[in-house]
């Protein structure tokens, strides 16, 4: 199934985990 | 009422209708370590999805999701249930995305932890719209924004 735009929001909290 | 409302940050809250498709409950930890790529993310829940795990769709009934400094909460429609509760200090991210199902659906997926942090679950709920997911996104962004400036 072809993903078009994806978004993200990442909690600073658990950047890179 | 002459309260201005919405122009003062710090109380952002927002409501949305959305439909609930279905979680992925309690992943380990090295599990979720490999769920940090959105796209990692995306094709874990298709795989999910195919398994038979996660509906392809959602069932008909809306939800009401709100987003605010304290979290995401999500009631029935009548707000007389709280259905899910996911406390800002346990979401690690939320990834949306086209359902790829051509009706421009969007898929939102929150990952959540324990307060241990030993695992996570996906909780996977779909929007009417890209455009609902993206102020979903952006009210929680500022909510992120907001606690991390009140942590200082």
């Amino acid at each position: 199934i072809y993903k078009s735009a994806v978004t993200t929001v990442v909690n600073p909290k658990y950047e890179g985990k | 009422s002459t309260k201005s409302s919405g122009n003062n940050s710090s109380e952002t809250c927002a409501e949305f209708r959305v439909k609930y498709v279905g979680a992925i409950e309690k992943l380990q930890f090295d599990m979720s370590k490999m769920l940090q790529e959105p796209l990692d993310l995306i094709n874990f829940i298709d795989a999910a999805q195919q398994d038979g795990k996660l509906p392809f769709v959602p069932g008909d009934k809306e939800m009401i999701l709100f987003v605010s400094k304290h979290g995401v909460k999500v009631a029935s429609l009548d707000q007389c249930d709280v259905l899910h509760r996911h406390p800002l200090y346990l979401i690690v991210r939320m990834l949306c995305y086209d359902d790829g199902l051509g009706a421009g659906k969007n898929l939102l997926a929150l990952k959540t932890t324990d307060p241990e942090q030993e695992g996570c679950t996906i909780w996977v709920y779909q929007c009417s719209s890209s455009e609902q997911a993206q102020s979903i996104c952006k009210v929680l962004s500022a909510s992120f924004d907001c606690a991390l400036a009140s942590d200082k």
